[in-house]
């Protein structure tokens, strides 16, 4: 696959010492990401692909979107759509959990896993300094957080996540900040 | 008037109601503080005026100092799912103290950056940890091969006799995944994880300092050819990560957590028309 093999020479580019250690100069550092990203961007569909097949979904496909911003709260499907799905890789060959953080804007969801059951949820507001960061472009406000319980070693797991229409989520605590001013 | 308690899930954690610095998590003294070296300014004439750069990190003077302002306010968000500690020290530098329900270890998620420079002098932040019961004799472990635990001691090389004249810089060691200090006498142990490789020392007794982001205004003279400014949005480069901090005596654990940091999973997101139950 010519997308495969891009990504592969972006990766096998960015293995020089330079480019681990953050000693190029800043245009070839530049360069570096640029090829990276591209790669990652290319291969997207394939892992689209993939996923799709692994989840079995009999002829119907979802196009699965990876965010790519998450380390600033940052995801444009999460903060747009309702509903939409969350599917978990764990790369691992153990059974393992994970707290997921979904950034949203403001609302209630219910989030149903795999057999269907409400898993328990929590919103928080997104902190200050995180909101603040340079080049952000971003409209949400909170962090949808649950747990992940038990994902399968080398498997997929899919959660479901909506707004409830009505009541919110029963299963949804809003968490309220509390502020300590300290004496400096 | 009294030093703040969070507790959850089993695990509390408390910080000094002065500096709102962490001091203590359950029984075990254990204190964290953000601070910088001032890096070394120089026009690389000769070797003492070697300058702090991308490729050397030469703290000019061998203490690390306190940010400017101390933090300013906590504030605590309590929930089924995780419980937060956020310190917030000026707009752009904050730390939030994670704790998860069943999990052993507390997540320390920083946030720092644009590094200021406008008094003209590069910064090299770290983010110390000191466990000051642990006496670890300047002795520490870094993975800094990425598969086996190596031992470090200061002011020592294994394979030959060494004279440290960068007595800050000359004890900074690669790690990638995990380091720890130990004490020998009653096995207590203290392990940060990393998120990402970094540079580990144990200057203090006790103690893990790490380094999380850089700003230099000087080039130190090894091909690069420019100083380590990096100046996106037209502005200083932000940084965020994350250690996982364990203070347990289980061997294994680290080497546990570290596999679930280094492959956490892969998330992707589908917009979907369906409902929960058509989809499942």
């Amino acid at each position: 696959s010519n997308v495969l093999n891009q990504f592969q020479r972006s990766q096998a580019i960015a293995q020089h010492h330079d480019a681990v250690t953050g000693t190029a100069k800043q245009h070839v550092n530049n360069d570096y990401i640029v090829r990276l990203d591209q790669g990652i961007r290319g291969c997207s569909g394939v892992f689209s692909e993939s996923f799709n097949h692994l989840l079995s979904l009999n002829g119907s496909t979802l196009n699965q979107e990876y965010c790519a911003m998450l380390n600033i709260s940052q995801c444009q499907t999460t903060e747009q759509n309702s509903p939409f799905i969350v599917t978990l890789y764990n790369p691992l060959a153990f059974r393992s959990s994970h707290t997921v953080r979904i950034p949203v804007t403001d609302g209630s969801y219910a989030i149903t896993d795999h057999e269907g059951r409400l898993v328990a949820s929590q919103m928080v507001p997104i902190a200050e300094a995180v909101l603040l960061l340079p080049g952000r472009n971003s409209n949400a406000t909170n962090e949808l957080i649950f747990r992940a319980e038990d994902l399968p070693p080398l498997g997929l797991r899919s959660y479901h996540v909506k707004t409830p229409e009505g009541k919110p989520g029963k299963r949804m605590l809003r968490s309220r900040p509390k502020t300590i001013q300290l004496p400096n | 008037k009294e030093d703040i308690l969070v507790s959850a899930y089993g695990l509390s954690l408390k910080f000094d109601r002065q500096t709102g610095h962490l001091v203590q998590i359950g029984n075990e003294s254990v204190e964290q503080q953000l601070l910088f070296y001032p890096a070394m300014a120089g026009n690389n004439s000769r070797f003492e005026f070697r300058a702090s750069g991308a490729y050397i990190f030469r703290p000019n003077g061998t203490d690390a100092l306190p940010l400017e302002q101390p933090a300013t306010k906590l504030t605590t968000i309590f929930g089924p799912v995780i419980t937060e500690i956020r310190q917030h020290i000026n707009t752009n530098t904050m730390q939030i103290f994670r704790l998860h329900r069943d999990e052993s270890f507390i997540e320390l998620d920083w946030i720092l950056g644009p590094i200021p420079i406008e008094d003209g002098i590069g910064k090299e932040y770290i983010s110390r940890f000191t466990a000051p019961e642990i006496r670890n004799n300047g002795t520490f472990f870094t993975d800094s091969n990425g598969r086996e635990m190596l031992q470090r001691q200061l002011n020592h090389r294994l394979t030959y006799k060494v004279n440290v004249t960068e007595p800050t810089a000359g004890n900074f060691y690669p790690v990638n995944s995990f380091a720890y200090v130990e004490d020998k006498s009653t096995r207590s142990r203290m392990t940060v994880l990393n998120d990402r490789a970094q540079g580990v020392s144990s200057l203090l007794p006790g103690s893990l300092e790490f380094m999380i982001h850089r700003r230099l205004l000087h080039d130190d003279a090894f091909g690069v050819g420019e100083a380590l400014n990096e100046t996106a949005y037209g502005v200083g480069l932000a940084a965020r990560g994350s250690h996982w901090l364990g203070v347990e005596n289980s061997r294994s654990v680290a080497r546990f957590l570290a596999q679930r940091m280094a492959h956490s999973p892969i998330l992707t997101f589908s917009p979907t028309t369906l409902s929960a139950e058509e989809f499942r």
